[in-house]
Parts: C-alpha cells; structure tokens; sequence
C-alpha cells in the first residue's frame, strides 16, 4: 500500500471562493443573508452575536439549534439559493 | 409565509413582465415557456392575470446577468448564489435577475432542442445510438462541416430522426443579426478572430460579428452555449480539452482535483499548466422554472418561507412533479385573494355503446417456469416510482449486493449494473424484499463469505440471510462504542473483515468472532487520504472504494489513490 496522496488544493483564475475559511464563509454567510444586523422593536438596527445568528439561521432552514457552527450548518450554508436575504430589516 | 414589510404588493392584479435578454444555455422558446409557466404557478391560485410586453417597461423586468450586472447585489459565479428578485414597486422593485453563471436547465441535464432536420424541432434523446456507437452529447460525427447534430430518438439507425444543436455555425441570438450565424474569420478592432469571443465586452457574454468584418458592418450576435461547453471558470463555451495535464499529471475526462469544493472542471486547452484556461463541466444544471417560480413569488411580494417544502424556502432543490405548498399558497392569496370564477373541470372520455369506456386494469405478468431450475428464485416488481432516483441529491445508503449495486432512499430502492448499457431497475419497496426494517437506513454491506446483508440504522444493526432477519441488535454488541450515533459505510475487506465508517473515523470488524479488532478507531485521514472527511456514504464496487458526499462520489482504487470523481447518477445510468 503507497503512501496516501495529501491533496493540493489550487486557486483558479477567477475563481471566487478564493479557499475560505469555513468561520469567514459562516460570517459573510450570516451578514448576507440578513441575520447579523437585526432591527429591534423600536427600530432600531443593531449586531447581533455570531451564536445568536446562528441559531436564528439554524431556526429559519428547520436545522438543530445549537448556536455553533456545526456540519449540517455548514452544509445547508454551502447549498446553492436565492440571494434573497432571509431575514427582513 | 411571509411578506415582505408593509406587506409590499401590486395594486393592480393585471401585471406585465418583459424578458430583457435570454441565456445561451437554452433556447429561447425553452426560456419563454418556463417563464410563462413560472407565471402560471401564481395564477392559478389568485386574481392575477401576467401579460408578456416586448418592449417598454413592465412591472417585472428579467434579465440573464454575471457577477456585477447593475444592481448592488453581484452574482458569485458557478452555484451559490442563482438568483434573485425585488419586491413590488417601482423602477427596480419587482425585478427578477438570474445568474447566467449557473447551467440553466429544466433541472435534470442537458435540455437540447434542435434546429431543422427533420425533427420539427425536438429535443435531442440522449443517449442515442449512430453506428454502433452511444451518443450523451450532440457530435458532428457523419458530418463534414462541423455541425453539431443529435438524434431525437434512441437510435437514429432505426428511426433516421435528428436535428442540429446550437452552435454558433447555426444561429447567434440577441444582437442585431436576426439570428444570423457568425461568420468566421471576422475583423474587430483590427484583430482577426476565428471563434466568438469576449473581448470588448465587460459582462462575459461571447459574441461574434456575422459578417466578416464588424468593424465595417458593425452586425453582430451572442453566441449559443453547445452543449459540450463547459460552464464559468475563464473559458465559457469552449469544449473540454481531453487530454489535458494538471500539475504534471494527465487527464482524460473531468476531475474535481485541486479544488476543495468537489466540482467537477476541465481544462480547455491541452495544458492547464501552461494556459490556465478552465470552466466546468456541465451538469444536471438548475431548473430556469423552479427558480423563476421562486423569484416572481418575491416580485410578487412574498418573503422567504422556512418551511423546506415550500417553493418560498430559500435553497433550491429539484422537483420533478412540482406543485405549490399550502404555506405558498396561503402566502399569496393572504397578498391578492383566492382565485375567483369557476374552476376548471378536468376533460370528460367520451363514451359510445359500441366503444364503453372501461377502467384501466392491471395486468399481471405471466411466468413461464424454467426448465433449467427447480428452485425459483424470488421476483421483486418494481413499484410506481415514488421519486426519480436521478434526482436525488443524497441517497440513504449505496452498496453492491449479488453484483449490482443497491441504491436506497426512504424506503425503496434501484439497482444498477456496472458496464450494462441500461437504465436502472426500480423502485422496489424494501420491505418487500428485507421485512420490517425501518424506513431510513444508514448503511448495509454484503458479507462476501456466507452472502449475508448486514444493514445499520441508528445505533442498531441487522444480518438478513435471504429474507429470515436476525436483530435488530445494538451496534454496541460488536464492540463499536456507545456513544457512536451511526455507522455511515461498510467497506469488506479480503473475506472475513470489514471496516465501518463513522464521522471521521473508522473501525475494523471481524465477521467470523462479531467483535471489531484491537487498534480501532483509526482516523479516515491516516489511511485515505484525498477523500472527504463528511462522506456520509462508503462502499465498495468493482474493487473500488467508493466515498460519497451528496451527488458527488470520490472513487479510490485499493492502493488508495483517488483516481475519480464524479456524480452519484453516474453510477445510476442516469441519462
């Protein structure tokens, strides 16, 4: 048996995943999507914290709740959708 | 449901639409008619009534545009991102944009209408059989002028049907030709080109003059996508380069190596390493449809829904035999009311005494018994397909039994033979032919010595010798830990081991003592490397061992060295 092949990942001409990080790519997630800056009641328009966001993204897409950035998170992130935001503000 | 806030909505129930420009990977009449029906999916269940303008402004505006095209929301190239749409409004609300990187479809590959023959313009039937040989693709084999053609039948020895496919020798669109082919060579700007191209444009779309010089006749059109084009990357249209080298090592079909999102890619030359020129490889592609229905269901006014059913759920997944959620339903007619006026009736069979409409019966198969056997061995039917396996984007479990590999989703199950020019055969109902296990399996493997199924689910296990089942036991019992959720893959090792995958982990069972040997669990990275770590899939088949995550499968020989990857229908003789 031949030693296992490492794989060599590249960054294509054009390519715009640019290898993120699955954090960056939950953060730009989060923000674009609407679930970061939330309008209170008074209306007014603050951060929320990345937990916090997560379990509202986990509630929206009937995922497990659990506030961290798991695989079926990950998962459902990755899935191609509407660049609709989900979250109205 | 929900709406957007103010609950934005038209205040007038005749809205006008108006398509701006179409995408080179249908044509155009495809392109009218999913919109149209797009449509139709809302006005079926309110008031509103959608009229198509060809020039002016419209309430809905759609267009076909790549990353930046005008908004401030860019698209993100290939997946991710299809498309999206405004709410009701004025000026930009209300417009639906789609992401002309993605590989429009009606959902389920390549949909090829042709052009002259003697088809009337069908669409291509892939595969389809030309001299001996199978056909997934249009070729211009036959032909001396490079044509592309497909035949709209299985076998256009039998049936002589065909039609050419889009190309840019056969029609450009858009533009202003009418239609007309390119002519190549052509002057732009001094510079002879002899294949459409970008330049002089900043939105990617490839185009061509169709006269010789469009310097001095300024005539030009947008090239059609062949079908043989790969998708993004910096080569968009042009066909895969076979072979072609990568890092030093040679290619002949497409891979996903070097890239960690599993897409499968191509070069477009001969040597990536040298030209950088690349694109994806067509796929099953997004349904324009789907997606359509989806985005004027915000134009309309409605908001993303979280219910997974909905069409107003936000990720895309495939239906075949779409129709709306009530959650959809109740979205829009909260917005515009219920439909009013009569509702249609279905179309009655006209019934004569001498022709009396009958029922349709079922009809059973007659058996004839085999001379050659004493024992028969016993017959699954296969069942109404619940579901088109070709479509599904994560099957339960894969693995081979007798031969043929198994393919189980919620309850059925198809079989496929390798190398065997043939469609699949299925849906048989699993109960039928391994009673009482439950619904949703995660993993089964045959042993190789005594022909027994081990099938897991859960934390339970259990062995089926022909139809008698032992179990189900805890998977504890075999020495696995307790606080393991699933066996996720079975991979048998020479007659008597076989290892079973979980999570990033893997633990080797000994079938003869029932127990798993000594030194697991070893970590999946140690031993295959190159393979995803969140498979949630591992079997083995014709030798191979065989890593799935989602439509993709990553396949290791036993030296382990991943030498393909590819798409899960693949494995199903999906067309």
């Amino acid at each position: 048996w031949c030693h296992p092949i490492k794989p060599k990942f590249v960054v294509f001409p054009g390519d715009v995943l640019k290898n993120m990080t699955d954090t960056d790519l939950a953060q730009s997630y989060l923000k674009r999507f609407g679930y970061m800056e939330i309008l209170d009641k008074s209306g007014h328009q603050g951060s929320v914290s990345t937990s916090k966001a997560l379990k509202r993204l986990q509630n929206q897409l009937g995922l497990k709740e659990t506030g961290h950035l798991d695989q079926s998170t990950m998962e459902a992130m990755k899935k191609p959708r509407c660049g609709v935001p989900d979250v109205r503000n | 449901y929900q709406t957007f806030e103010g609950d934005l909505k038209w205040d007038h129930n005749d809205v006008t639409y108006r398509i701006l420009n179409y995408s080179p990977d249908l044509d155009a009449s495809i392109i009218d008619d999913a919109f149209a029906r797009a449509f139709n999916v809302w006005s079926d269940v309110t008031p509103l009534t959608f009229t198509r303008l060809y020039d002016g402004t419209a309430d809905i505006m759609i267009s076909f545009g790549k990353k930046n095209h005008g908004d401030p929301y860019p698209f993100d190239g290939k997946d991710g991102l299809l498309a999206h749409a405004y709410p009701p409004g004025e000026g930009i609300q209300g417009d639906a944009h789609f992401d002309d990187d993605e590989y429009w479809t009606l959902g389920s590959g390549p949909a090829i209408k042709t052009y002259y023959g003697n088809a009337d313009g069908a669409m291509c039937h892939f595969p389809f059989q030309f001299e001996g040989k199978s056909y997934s693709t249009c070729t211009s084999e036959g032909r001396d002028d490079g044509l592309p053609w497909c035949a709209t039948t299985a076998d256009y020895g039998k049936d002589k049907k065909y039609g050419f496919c889009p190309s840019e020798l056969l029609f450009t669109y858009d533009g202003n030709s009418d239609g007309a082919a390119c002519v190549f060579p052509f002057v732009f700007e001094g510079k002879t080109y002899t294949s459409c191209t970008t330049d002089g444009r900043n939105d990617e779309y490839r185009w061509c003059a169709t006269t010789a010089s469009f310097d001095q006749d300024k005539k030009y059109g947008f090239c059609p996508n062949r079908d043989t084009a790969v998708i993004g990357g910096n080569s968009e249209g042009d066909p895969c380069h076979f072979p072609f080298t990568f890092l030093g090592k040679t290619y002949s079909s497409c891979t996903s190596e070097g890239r960690s999102d599993g897409k499968l890619w191509c070069a477009t030359t001969s040597s990536y390493d040298k030209d950088n020129k690349w694109g994806f490889c067509p796929d099953k592609g997004y349904s324009l449809f789907l997606v359509a229905a989806h985005e004027f269901g915000h134009a309309l006014g409605l908001e993303h829904s979280n219910i997974q059913d909905a069409l107003m759920y936000p990720m895309y997944k495939y239906i075949a035999d779409f129709s709306l959620n009530q959650d959809d339903i109740d979205g829009i007619q909260y917005l515009y009311g219920p439909k009013t006026g009569p509702k249609p009736t279905p179309p009655k069979p006209s019934t004569t005494t001498s022709s009396p409409a009958t029922k349709p019966t079922k009809q059973t198969p007659k058996t004839t018994p085999s001379s050659r056997s004493t024992t028969t061995a016993p017959v699954y039917t296969p069942v109404e397909p619940s579901v088109d396996p070709c479509s599904v984007d994560k099957f339960d479990l894969i693995t081979e039994i007798q031969g043929e590999l198994h393919f189980f989703k919620d309850g059925y199950y198809w079989k496929s033979v390798s190398g065997a020019n043939e469609d699949r055969k299925g849906p048989f109902l699993v109960s039928e032919r391994w009673p009482n296990l439950p619904t949703k399996l995660d993993t089964a493997f045959e042993d190789p010595l005594t022909n027994k199924v081990y099938f897991f689910t859960g934390t339970q296990f259990w062995v089926f010798t022909g139809q008698d089942a032992m179990g189900p036991r805890r998977i504890e019992k075999l020495g696995l830990p307790d606080s393991l959720k699933k066996v996720e893959g079975a991979l048998q090792r020479g007659k008597a081991k076989v290892l079973l995958f979980s999570g990033e982990e893997y633990w080797r069972l000994d079938l003869k003592t029932q127990q798993i040997d000594k030194g697991y669990p070893r970590h999946i990275d140690m031993t295959f490397g190159g393979v995803p770590m969140d498979a949630h899939d591992v079997f083995l088949y014709n030798g191979h061992y065989y890593f799935c995550r989602d439509v993709y499968y990553w396949r290791m020989t036993s030296r382990r060295q991943v030498d393909r990857v590819g798409y899960v229908y693949e494995l199903l003789n999906c067309p």
